[in-house]
């Protein structure tokens, strides 16, 4: 199993949005993935509709249940979720920076029963705090989306440093998936520029393919629908497909 | 004077933009303003340029340096700034919400001179951890972006708990200076139905003004510029000019 956080600190950059498309996307081409939100927001879990989490994760850090105690069925074909709740909150408050509780959630995984995902796709709050540590500790690639804006291109430099510190000290095996431009707006300059300067700064670490603004994206989650479904010949639809193929060409590489 | 904290727990909700634009916009009409960076992204300060922030706002938390002491200038006449740094982060991991430590900022702005400043804006990162508690625990009045869709909508609810909570136990004098239509696209029906759903939830809460999607404002941080000077006859500089008036309206109610 394929095992991928998509974080970056910077709030806004399309996390959500990557996660719950991207997970669509992956299933579509018949694999089965199962999305973890460590979100207090909770917006993935919004997204696919559930209403009753219950505490969901926060159940893993404030009592002993395992991952796959947590899992739900969702309305999208291929897709289980994992979802988030405001008890995270609570419990972000309580953890404190100790051993061991940053490594809670790569222990309960080894919960999950094997063969039966083919990826986990976890989404991040916008902070490097316990519930991120959590995840990266947990995972072995890290996806990294970005808006094609200026003042999202420091968070790029700072996201590497941590997986780095993170590769070093508490987890070995992680690696960056690639880093991925959103919301690029091919009716302006600016956001060409910004691919640019990540092409030239990050090279093949960029994901070829680009998430181009698309209003679509922003109306499916009012339907509780991702965007394979919402509107299956978007260009938002198409690109996220695009990106699961890419992302499906690495399989071999773990 | 008036101390504004802009947030909202959502990331990318144009908070720093808000803070940015705003302060020069209302420094423009003559007040002088005084801007906090209470985000360790330190988003703001790289915006106004300040290269050698030293420890900056962290001083208040990691050592007794006083807020005044802080202070910088900046390039935007009448605007001045206390920057972020990193040294954040290490602030936010060793503090705890124990007793005191939510109150070390609104302790430390009893040392800022009576009269210097007319207006206090506190730029707040995406999350409501002891940063952002200290900032609202400071300041009289919250200002609550949000981009113009669905997926931010839940977000206003949580920020209005959030400061009903703390006006109830630990700063009375909160209240909200307004909700704030961000990214507002005129191009997209979406945009139009979300401002709508937000006027029609929370009423006169909501400020007139919106702020329209304009590339400009997206590119002025590179040039460490407001948009007040990077281009003063946008529709990013003249929406945010209409902010000004629109909050400075307001300046009889405190
Ligand atoms: N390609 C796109 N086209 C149009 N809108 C988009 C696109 N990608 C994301 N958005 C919108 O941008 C906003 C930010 O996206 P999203 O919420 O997924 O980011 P995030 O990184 O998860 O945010 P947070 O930091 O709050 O977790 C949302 O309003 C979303 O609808
Ligand atoms: N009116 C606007 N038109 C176009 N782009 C905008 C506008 N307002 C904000 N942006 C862009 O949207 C993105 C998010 O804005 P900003 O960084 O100010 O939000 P934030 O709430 O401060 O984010 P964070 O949660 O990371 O602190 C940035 O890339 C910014 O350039
Ligand atoms: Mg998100
Ligand atoms: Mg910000």
């Amino acid at each position: 199993m394929r095992s991928i956080a998509v974080f970056n600190q910077k709030g806004g950059s399309g996390k959500t949005t990557t996660t719950v498309s991207l997970s669509a996307a992956i299933a579509e081409y018949g694999r089965r993935v199962l999305v973890v939100d460590m979100d207090p927001q909770g917006t993935a879990t919004n997204w696919f509709g559930i209403k009753d989490a219950g505490r969901g994760i926060a159940d893993i850090f404030i009592s002993v249940r395992s991952l796959v105690e947590l899992v739900r069925p969702t309305a999208v074909m291929g897709v289980n979720l994992v979802p988030a709740s405001t008890w995270l909150l609570g419990a972000e408050k309580v953890l404190s920076w100790e051993v061991g509780t940053v490594q809670i959630f790569s222990k309960t995984m080894t919960s999950l029963p094997h063969g039966q995902w083919d990826y986990l796709i976890v989404d991040c709050p916008p902070a490097l705090g316990i519930l991120t540590a959590n995840a990266l500790i947990g995972v072995e690639e890290v996806l990294i989306p970005i808006e094609a804006h200026h003042l999202a291109l420091p968070s790029v430099d700072r996201v590497i440093t941590s997986v780095e510190s993170l590769r070093n000290h508490l987890n070995p095996e992680l690696r960056i998936t690639g880093i991925l431009a959103c919301r690029v707006d091919s009716r302006t300059r600016h956001s060409k520029n910004i691919v640019q300067e990540l092409r030239s700064r990050f090279g093949d670490l960029v994901f070829k393919v680009e998430i181009r603004e698309n209003v679509r994206l922003a109306e499916a989650p009012s339907q509780g629908q991702p965007i394979t479904l919402y509107d299956s010949q978007c260009t938002g639809a198409r690109d996220y497909r695009d990106l699961a193929h890419e992302i499906m060409a690495g399989e071999g590489e773990g």
